[in-house]
C-alpha cells in the first residue's frame, strides 16, 4: 500500500506511514525518564552515582521501547510468549540503534547526546567511563558517521527499527505467518522507499542492511560490557537489562 | 513479585502482559 502524494513528489509506503505515527515524541519520552531518574534510587548500592543513573536511564528507555513495540501492529497481535522472544531476541540492538538515531539527530562529533538531553563530550567518556565503555562508544560513533553519510532519515529509521523488532526467526515463534509477513512487509516497503527517494544511490537498501549487521555486532559488545560489569557486582539490584541478559534465549 | 514463565524475564513479562498493565 502507498499514500497519495498530494505535492506531486514520491509516495510513502503505506507501512512507513503508519510506523512515524506510532513513534513517539522525543520531548515525551525525555519527560518521562527525567521524572524516573528524580525518584530516589530503590535499591541503593555502592556504584558510583553517574554509573546508577545511567544504567536506570538505560533501563528507562528500554521501557521505552518496550511501550512502543506493544503498540506497533502485528506485534500486538501476538500472544505475550510470542512477543517476549521476539524482544529477549532485540532489545540490545533497538537500545543501540535507538542510540544511533538520537546521535545522528544531533550531529554533533565531539560529544554524545543522552536521552535525558545531556550532552557528554568523548573527552569525558575518554577519561571517565573505563576502556570498554569508551571503546563502545567510539565504535557507536563510527557507525553514527556511516549512517549520516548513507542519509539515513526518519522514515528508514523507523521502518529499520521495525526490521529489528522482527527480526528473529520465525521457527521459534508459535504464529510464524503473522511474523514472517511482517518481516516481508516491512523488506519490500524499505527496499520501495530508498528506490522512490533515493534513485542516485541505487543500494542504499543494502548499504541500510549491513549497517543492521554492525548495530547487532555492537549490541553483543554492549551486553559483554553489561556482563563483565554484573561479574564485578557492579550493576544495581533489579536491573531491567542484567535480567534482559540473563533470560533464556525464545 | 510477578513471575514470568521458566527462565523468562519478569520485568518484561509484567510489561507486556495485558492482564497486569490493566491492574
Amino acid at each position: 500500500g502507498y499514500s497519495e502524494s498530494f505535492s506531486g513528489g514520491p509516495t510513502v509506503p503505506e507501512l512507513i506511514l503508519q510506523l512515524l505515527q506510532l513513534e513517539p515524541e522525543e520531548d515525551q519520552v525525555r519527560a518521562r525518564i527525567l521524572g524516573c531518574l528524580q525518584e530516589p534510587a530503590k535499591n541503593r548500592s555502592d556504584q558510583p552515582a553517574a554509573f546508577g543513573l545511567l544504567c536506570r536511564m538505560a533501563d528507562q528507555t528500554f521501557i521505552s521501547i518496550v511501550d512502543w513495540a506493544r503498540r506497533c501492529m502485528v506485534f500486538k497481535e501476538l500472544e505475550v510468549a510470542d512477543q517476549m522472544s521476539l524482544l529477549q531476541n532485540c532489545w540490545s540492538e533497538l537500545l543501540v540503534f535507538d542510540h544511533i538515531y538520537r546521535q545522528i539527530q544531533y550531529g554533533k562529533e565531539g560529544s554524545i547526546l543522552l536521552v535525558t538531553g545531556q550532552e557528554v563530550e568523548l573527552s569525558t567518556v575518554a577519561a571517565q567511563a573505563g576502556s570498554l565503555l569508551h571503546n563502545l562508544v567510539l565504535r557507536a560513533q563510527e557507525l553514527v558517521l556511516q549512517l549520516h553519510a548513507l542519509q539515513l532519515d526518519r522514515q528508514e529509521f523507523v521502518c529499520l527499527k521495525f526490521l529489528i523488532l522482527f527480526s528473529l526467526d520465525v521457527k521459534f515463534l508459535s504464529n510464524h505467518s503473522l511474523v514472517k509477513d511482517a518481516q516481508e512487509k516491512a523488506n519490500a516497503a524499505l527496499l520501495d522507499y530508498t528506490l522512490c527517494h533515493y534513485p542516485h544511490c541505487a543500494d542504499k537498501f543494502q548499504q541500510l542492511l549491513l549497517c543492521l549487521v554492525e548495530v547487532r555486532a555492537l549490541s553483543v559488545q554492549a551486553k559483554e560490557y553489561l556482563y563483565h560489569k554484573h561479574l564485578g557486582n557492579e550493576m544495581p539490584r533489579n536491573n531491567l537489562l542484567i535480567e534482559m541478559l540473563q533470560a533464556r534465549q525464545t | 513479585p510477578c513471575q514470568g514463565p521458566a527462565g523468562r524475564p519478569a520485568i518484561l513479562y509484567t510489561l507486556l502482559s495485558p492482564s497486569l498493565m490493566a491492574s
